[in-house]
């Protein structure tokens, strides 16, 4: 299963990721 | 025709097994070649596709369900769920229960939860992850395309259905509909669960809910290598749209099922049925939160009544949503 975040947010919105990485609720995506 | 036959050597099934098996080896051998040169994998045809869809999955995630609420004998709980532990490395020393006589079926068992204190929430992204799993992909949404893996792209619209337009404008594309403010820009990030994840869905953030979008649909497989390989393929499965604001405008999250994982459940909306055993192709169920002036709507929550005033459900970051269920 999968699950689709789609949202607005200022245009210097940053992710904190890497594709294929592991990632666990509640662990920060971006700010 | 018989002289014919008398000539020709009877075909042997070795030398033919060797034939066709190197032929099917050396075309999956050039394939990848053409991979490793940097192109994109060949996406599917749309025959492919529909022959995939064509596939009833439904039937067999309805049947995987029904077999995996069988109640087990006590006896045999620990080596099925053993199995299934060691199979897909789920860690269960996270698990509210780790007693694995407690499950008494593979479904109970697929939705344990967790320790409260294993999954504590950061405090410094206005932004969390909703699920454990695999970032599969992330970005910037451009133009009204999103990319469900590097360079197969999917209909913002379709994935999202007809949204209302604000004032007259009838130019401005579909982005521009969700966008609030022109100084800001439409993100998207994708989760993909594992079978041995644990499979509840939080809030990523504190934000309203004002509609659910339910489509029904296929239940072809979400695995990456399938992401890769069928075009638009989270406009085509079975998905629970939730959409509505949050500090910056726009919010959504989609939770799309697969076949082993059909359905969903979203603990606010108890009217959800989904993976049910008809549907007619292309349909939506809507189920709207924001309540007209007069009206005071009230859902029932997994704790009971959720707080609803006319401006949808209030969600807090890291509060639990829902979750996937097998079959």
């Amino acid at each position: 299963s999968t699950i689709v975040l789609l949202f607005e947010a200022p245009k210097d919105f940053n992710f904190h990721l890497q594709p294929g990485q592991r990632i666990r609720v509640g662990e920060g995506l971006g700010s | 025709l018989n002289t014919g036959r008398g000539l020709l050597p009877r075909p042997r099934p070795l030398p033919l097994l060797l034939l066709t098996g190197g032929g099917y080896l050396g075309y999956q051998h050039y394939r990848k070649r053409g991979q490793e040169d940097g192109a994109p994998p060949p996406l599917a045809t749309p025959t492919q596709v529909a022959l995939y869809r064509s596939f009833p999955t439904r039937l067999l995630s309805r049947a995987w369900g029904r077999l995996n609420g069988v109640e087990l004998p006590t006896w045999l709980r620990k080596p099925v769920y053993s199995l299934y532990i060691w199979t897909f490395g789920v860690n269960m020393q996270e698990a509210a229960v780790e007693d694995l006589h407690h499950y008494r079926n593979l479904g109970e068992f697929f939705r344990r939860r967790l320790k409260p204190a294993v999954r504590p929430i950061c405090a410094s992204s206005c932004l969390i992850s909703p699920a454990d799993g695999r970032i599969l992909h992330f970005g910037r949404v451009k133009n009204s395309e999103v990319e469900q893996v590097k360079g197969v792209t999917y209909s913002l619209e379709n994935f999202l259905g007809p949204q209302k337009r604000r004032g007259s404008d009838s130019s401005s594309s579909f982005r521009d509909l969700l966008l609030s403010s022109p100084d800001n820009d439409l993100f998207h990030a994708v989760v993909y669960l594992a079978p041995g994840d644990y499979h509840c869905f939080h809030s990523p953030t504190d934000w309203r809910v004002e509609l659910r979008r339910h489509f029904p649909g296929s239940l072809m497989s979400v695995n990456p290598g399938v992401a890769r390989w069928v075009k638009e393929l989270f406009c085509l499965n079975e998905r629970v749209v939730l959409t509505g604001q949050w500090q910056h405008g726009f919010f959504s999250l989609t939770a799309v099922g697969a076949t082993n994982v059909g359905s969903i459940r979203v603990y606010f909306d108890q009217e959800l049925q989904t993976n049910a055993p008809h549907y007619s192709k292309g349909s939506f169920h809507d189920r709207n939160y924001v309540a007209a002036d007069d009206q005071v709507l009230r859902v029932a929550g997994e704790g009971g009544a959720v707080p609803v005033d006319g401006e949808g459900v209030a969600l807090h970051r890291g509060e639990a949503v829902g979750e996937f269920n097998l079959g």
